[in-house]
């Protein structure tokens, strides 16, 4: 009967794309994920 | 190579040459189950390179000191008043390291907040007149850069009243 | 001069010890890298001939040694997957930072050649994991190359200034180098594969801009591990290093499925013809996919008219070949004449069971007695050749299939000469095939989802054989009770069966053929309202 693939750790309803904190095919945990702060340029 | 998949005996591209039967790809497949990749095979170190380093005589620290990755030492510059204002300078000029992070979770455990569209970080300066679902409007400290005059040059913390929070802009 | 093993090794040696150090120099040493890299070049190493091949054979021998060696001082044998030996990877980073180096230093005066090196690299490293594999058999490792790829990932995927616009280039490298490595070709290698091949610094990169370029490459890579679990997922019972692979490809669908659904969507023909029919889960996600523009109508909403859907006569985008099975099989040719002629009696119809059966031999390997690609290909061109027709047919106001055009216009061609054939001709096993070809076309709502669902409606209608019925009913079911998600097309087909009183569905024995059947079909006709 399959299974509950909600239950692989993905939030399928999620209005962000999962493969930006798609960890890896093994674990249900979503990637830590690099921090991206956009900055303007007066800052650099 | 990039069309059909060609019959369904187990692959057809792959078949030339290295086929595996089921028995020897299973006995493999187990041997690899056990030394699966770990998390930490994928993470590397985060070495920080500083886009424009300050040029200081060799007697001083060429590299950084490894407390700046230490949530410890940023909890406690939240914790003292005075330093948030380092918590800002690590968040604007130390980008893309670890401390960038360490130091916008401490901004926000004190309940500034990053707006997106202005990249800036804004504190509730009192209790908001309106919030709906889309917004909230105020008066809000913000931490800014100001350039007013050469004397004055520098970051400071201003008041902006009648402030729309948009919070979809909310990071 | 031809230099010998022992030599060349010492000197590579030595020539990896000194860009050691240069690596470990405080802060960063872009001047010191370039001139390394120089030096290399001047020195004949980087020409990417026979001497390049032996250079970096070599680095990359000394780098996996290092990183095995440091695994031997930790002892005791494994317990479980999740516990690992720690190793140094020291080397290994320090041989990728190299190759990135060249990659990124390399004279550009030398233009073409910068990248012309990465593949001979990764074609190096290949053969390399390949030789290794096939020696060590099950002690091979596959963690010291599963880091090497990873670094160059990251490293290449960086955005460099360098390699911005021949970034999908680097990504075509890695796609042909993992499709080498594919786990029919290095099943020891499979884990680290599938979790390199869906990496975050490489997947999305592949299936996102250049104009979908790199969704082939995509297509082929998810085939290799779809063809490697095949043989396994025959069975119900999976073993656990195969169900552990099994989980992790479902996870990499759902991503695809999520993020990337029109991928899913185009290349849904070729998944069907290497994911076994009793995987129904796994399949199911990749016809569940539809356009992240399209909105479904509820399948339960009463009355609902999918004949007025202003997508319902849109034909579906497929980048899968249709007809290159049956012209493999000399099929086609037979076919188009027939489907032209429509010759009475023409033993096209007649040897048409016979050509479907796999040879003997190739019968046991491919654990079904019927070539399933093929059958899917007739299915799919037949019924794209019939809605063809019936397009032309209809004035182009009136664009939507059953609005205007009278159901029997359906009817008129070969295509239903050619699925009752099979359905009354095939036996159980062939018939079963040739009904879930018709049932994978069941997806979001397009001309191909209505005309198949009308076809298994009209079969399920005029058989006047309960078996028949039955068969076309477990099809349809056995999709509906496993886990979600459940294609659109396949519930608004059922739910036309069971609701229909024109089918006469809940007369047919079977309904009842046992109580927990009797409950079953209530309750998945209560879940589809």
């Amino acid at each position: 009967l399959g299974i509950d693939l909600t239950t692989l750790g993905l939030n399928l309803n999620s209005a962000e794309n999962l493969h930006k904190t798609f960890g890896s095919p093994w674990s249900d945990e979503p990637a830590k994920g690099d921090p991206e702060f956009s900055l303007p340029q007066c800052y650099n | 190579d990039l069309g059909t998949i060609g019959d369904n005996l187990g692959g057809s591209s792959a078949n030339s040459g290295g086929m595996r039967d089921q028995s020897y790809s299973m006995q493999m497949l187990e041997a690899a189950y056990y030394k699966l990749p770990h998390p930490k095979d994928s993470e590397r170190a985060k070495s920080y390179i500083p886009r424009h380093p300050a040029v200081t005589p060799p007697s001083y620290p060429q590299g950084q000191a490894p407390i700046v990755n230490n949530p410890a030492f940023w909890e406690r510059l939240g914790a003292d008043n005075y330093g948030t204002d380092t918590l800002f300078f690590a968040f604007y000029y130390q980008q893309n390291t670890y401390q960038q992070y360490l130091a916008a979770k401490e901004l926000k455990k004190q309940s500034w907040r990053y707006h997106r569209k202005y990249s800036t970080w804004f504190q509730r300066h009192e209790e908001p007149k309106v919030t709906t679902d889309e917004y909230e409007q105020g008066s809000y400290i913000y931490f800014d850069f100001h350039t007013s005059d050469e004397m004055q040059r520098g970051w400071c913390q201003r008041i902006k009243p009648d402030f729309m929070f948009e919070y979809n802009y909310l990071e | 001069v031809e230099p010998d093993a022992a030599c060349f090794r010492d000197q590579v040696s030595m020539l990896f010890a000194e860009w050691y150090r240069i690596c470990e120099l405080p802060g960063t040493n872009d001047a010191a890298c370039a001139h390394y890299i120089l030096q290399l070049q001047q020195s004949g190493l980087l020409k990417g001939d026979d001497i390049s091949d032996r250079f970096f054979r070599c680095l990359t021998e000394l780098s996996v040694s290092h990183c095995l060696s440091s695994e031997v001082i930790s002892s005791g044998p494994l317990q479980s997957p999740q516990q690992v030996h720690p190793l140094s990877f020291l080397a290994i980073d320090i041989y990728a930072k190299l190759v990135f180096s060249i990659l990124k230093f390399y004279p550009v005066d030398q233009g073409s050649s910068k990248l012309s090196l990465l593949p001979k690299v990764l074609a190096v490293s290949v053969r390399f994991i390949q030789k290794d594999a096939e020696e060590r058999k099950v002690s091979f490792n596959a963690r010291p190359y599963f880091r090497l790829f990873i670094n160059w990932l990251l490293d290449l995927g960086s955005m460099d200034p360098v390699f911005d616009g021949a970034n999908f280039q680097v990504l075509i490298a890695f796609a042909n180098a993992f499709h080498a490595l594919q786990p029919l070709k290095v099943p020891g290698f499979s884990y680290a594969w599938l979790e390199l091949v869906s990496h975050r610094s490489f997947m999305p990169k592949l299936l996102t801009g250049n104009a979908q370029k790199g969704w082939p490459y995509m297509q082929r890579l998810l085939v290799d591990v779809f063809q490697f679990l095949e043989p396994f997922l025959r069975n119900a019972e999976l073993e656990e290093p195969v169900h552990f692979l099994y989980k992790g490809t479902l996870r990499v669908l759902l991503v695809l499925l999520h993020d990337y659904p029109e991928f899913l969507c185009d290349y849904h023909f070729s998944f069907c013809d290497v994911i076994p029919p009793s995987c129904i889960q796994m399949r199911n996600i990749i016809l569940s996919a539809f356009p992240r523009n399209m909105r479904l109508p509820d399948p339960s909403t009463p009355n609902l008219k999918i004949d007025l859907l202003a997508e319902i006569s849109q034909p579906p985008r497929i980048l899968s070949e249709v007809d290159a099975a049956l012209k493999a099989k000399l099929i086609k040719g037979d076919l188009d004449e027939y489907q032209k002629t429509r010759q009475q009696g023409s033993s096209f119809l007649t040897e048409l069971k016979q050509k479907l059966l796999l040879p003997p031999g190739d019968a046991a390997r491919a654990g079904t007695r019927y070539n399933v690609p093929l059958i899917n290909s007739l299915v799919l061109y037949v019924g794209m050749q019939a809605i063809q027709q019936l397009q032309a047919r209809t004035p182009p106001h009136a664009q939507s299939m059953a609005s205007s055009v009278p159901l029997a216009a359906f009817l008129v061609g070969t295509a239903l000469d050619i699925f009752q054939t099979l359905i009354m001709d095939l036996d159980t096993e062939g018939r079963y095939l040739f009904l879930n070809a018709v049932a994978n076309q069941l997806r979001y709502p397009n001309n191909h989802t209505h005309y198949f669902s009308f076809i298994l409606l009209y079969l399920f209608a005029e058989s006047n054989q309960e078996i028949i019925q039955e068969q076309i009913t477990r099809v349809l079911f056995e999709r509906l009770i496993v886990n979600r998600p459940h294609p659109w097309g396949l519930l608004v087909t059922f739910i036309e069966l069971i609701k229909n009183p024109s089918y006469n569905f809940w007369s047919r024995s079977f309904t009842r053929c046992a109580p927990e059947i009797e409950k079953l079909f209530e309750s998945v006709s209560r879940s589809c309202g």
